[in-house]
């Protein structure tokens, strides 16, 4: 008999899985539904004429107001990032998901036999550089940016700082 | 697999076989 497993979550960045998008390859765009996901980085596009499930390696691609571009080369497992800034630096975020299975015990009522899970790691890349990870703590970012004045806003005093906080700073940066 | 809402709104992967 054929087994059902169920999972809390999903391995794709959106829901519905689909979503109107465009795929960037060589400087060309095309508009399809893009599923993308964020377990294997798998890009899927289906064209509106057919339907059909095509796997495909775009150079960058845009879902609604995001944009993901590709960092590894044609070799090797795809890489894709959300570009979060994009001045003469960039901000980036490496989104992965993960499939964390649980045993389901037949004599315990597990609802789930796994849990979609996602992490996400910021990068800075400078101009001309390779990106950089980077955590969300001032320390980190200072030492990327490598700055003799800092450049991050002075009311945020404390070492942790948010997203918004990390944009600001690579874009004061910028200047 | 099938993405969709449960019973309770909870988005869920549902894989046959």
């Amino acid at each position: 008999t054929p087994k059902t497993t169920v999972y809390l979550g999903s391995p794709y960045l959106t829901f519905p899985v689909y979503e109107d998008g465009v795929l960037e390859v060589n400087h060309y765009q095309t508009s399809c539904k893009i599923a993308f996901n964020l377990v294997t980085h798998q890009v899927l596009c289906r064209f509106e004429s057919d339907s059909i499930e095509h796997a495909v390696l775009p150079d960058a691609f845009r879902v609604g107001a995001q944009r993901f571009v590709r960092k590894s080369g044609p070799q090797g497992p795809p890489v894709y990032y959300k570009v979060l800034y994009a001045g003469k630096s960039k901000v980036l975020a490496q989104i992965k998901g993960t499939l964390q299975e649980t045993k389901r015990e037949a004599y315990r009522l597990e609802e789930f036999d796994g849990i979609y899970t996602r992490q996400e790691r910021y990068l800075i890349e400078l101009e001309n550089k390779a990106p950089q990870a980077v955590t969300l703590s001032r320390k980190s970012v200072l030492r990327v940016l490598d700055h003799t004045s800092d450049p991050l806003p002075s009311t945020t005093l404390k070492n942790k700082l948010t997203v918004p906080e990390l944009i600001e700073a690579v874009a004061a940066y910028d200047g | 697999c099938v993405v969709k809402n449960d019973y309770a709104g909870r988005l869920v992967t549902i894989c046959n076989g």
